[in-house]
């Protein structure tokens, strides 16, 4: 595997907080577990009617889909596992290369 | 060989180090090579320079790619740039044009050390690798170490965040060797474009402060221009417009010092996709991507030979 297989489960989030206050409670959830931010690229910067992209480690995706669910926050997971994307896009070349 | 090289693939480090080494010995009336520093590791930071050698006080552009490790786009535009612009140099009029009238100056990857370390560790790495005193957190993010509103708005001062500013201004030797080669040809660099991603945007200064710039009118029908230019390639829509109200406010990035130190027109690329690959745009749609930027890059240099 590439990268030691380190991305294996770990998904990417994509979420819309749609008012000032779920903007704070994104803020606030992903304050707490330790996320890859992929856009924007701080939670200064999270703003309402702007989408948050989110890297999350496979031993916090349920926390998070759980802390999401219960504040009704608007969410998506637009790649569900990590590692296979990554093998996706540079992996079938290596592996071409191995035969 | 320069031939067999493949531009529709992601490269490692070495392998874009010793493509440009290709291109030096294979081009010698088109391309010059030669490094601006080392980076914090003691890497080389190579630029290419292309253009006819006619006369000495050109016209020049300056293009970056890989500020962000993560972002492999950048790197894979800068090559197909420099690929383009040797292959259509015999057919292609305006890029004739171009490479007789300007110099470009071509750094296929700023962040050398983070790219190699997103290539052989963290594939999400953004910042250089430097080592900070205090913590045990590295690196800084290179688009918010440059000396221009320092470590504001929009940046962070914590050595653990993404948006880390550096302990101090151009602290990255990175930074320091461009902005020193930029602050040293300022007089002729009249363009500054730095290739990022993703986002789809086209953007310009200010990136710390909601305001207008002087030459806005300009800039502003340079960036039109130029996002018709991609949309033509095959349709696809990019936004543009000031960083500040397009994207967010962020202070010390590389095209509002640019834009400070002189230069009148700089822009940041943020290119495909809008967020459903995200880092990992798949190498078929590098060929799409490189188009469509290539003709708005194209749009953008030949501003500059025309009066504004």
């Amino acid at each position: 595997y590439l990268y030691n297989n380190r991305y294996a489960g770990d998904q990417v989030f994509r979420i819309h907080p749609n008012t000032e206050e779920e903007v704070g409670r994104v803020k606030s959830i992903l304050g707490h577990i330790k996320v890859d931010l992929w856009q924007p690229n701080s939670l200064s910067m999270i703003t309402h009617n702007a989408t948050v992209d989110v890297h999350v480690k496979h031993n916090d995706v349920l926390r998070l889909h759980t802390c999401l669910k219960q504040d009704h926050i608007s969410y998506e997971v637009f790649i569900t596992n990590l590692q296979k994307e990554i093998e996706k896009q540079t992996g079938y070349r290596s592996s071409r290369r191995r035969r | 060989s320069a031939s067999q090289y493949d531009y529709e693939v992601y490269h490692s480090l070495e392998e874009i180090q010793s493509w440009m080494f290709e291109m030096n010995r294979t081009n010698p009336d088109l391309v010059d090579m030669f490094s601006v520093g080392k980076s914090y590791e003691g890497r080389p930071l190579y630029v290419l320079q292309l253009g006819k050698r006619s006369r000495p006080q050109k016209k020049a552009v300056w293009i970056d790619c890989g500020v962000h490790a993560r972002e492999w786009i950048g790197p894979a535009f800068c090559q197909w740039f420099v690929k383009e612009a040797l292959s259509s140099y015999k057919h292609d009029s305006v890029m004739r044009r171009l490479l007789n009238q300007l110099n470009f100056y071509i750094m296929p990857v700023f962040n050398v050390d983070g790219y190699h370390f997103s290539w052989t560790t963290d594939r999400f790495w953004r910042k250089t690798r430097s080592k900070n005193r205090k913590f045990h957190c590295r690196g800084v993010d290179a688009n918010r170490n440059w000396k221009v509103k320092w470590c504001e708005e929009g940046a962070s001062s914590h050595p653990c965040d993404d948006t880390y500013c550096g302990p101090y201004p151009e602290s990255e030797p990175e930074v320091k060797a461009v902005a020193k080669f930029l602050r040293k040809h300022k007089k002729r660099v009249k363009a500054y474009i730095s290739i990022h991603a993703y986002a789809q945007m086209l953007l310009y200064p200010y990136s710390y402060k909601y305001a207008t710039i002087p030459n806005f009118n300009c800039v502003e029908s340079a960036a039109q221009t130029a996002v018709s230019a991609l949309y033509s390639a095959y349709g696809v829509k990019y936004r543009y417009g000031p960083a500040s109200t397009t994207l967010y406010v962020t202070s010390g990035s590389s095209i509002d010092w640019a834009y400070r130190n002189g230069i009148p027109y700089t822009f940041a690329f943020e290119l495909r996709d809008t967020g459903y690959f995200g880092f990992l745009l798949p190498e078929s749609l590098i060929n799409p991507t490189c188009t469509e930027t290539m003709r708005a890059v194209k749009t953008i240099a030949t501003g500059l030979l025309k009066k504004c």
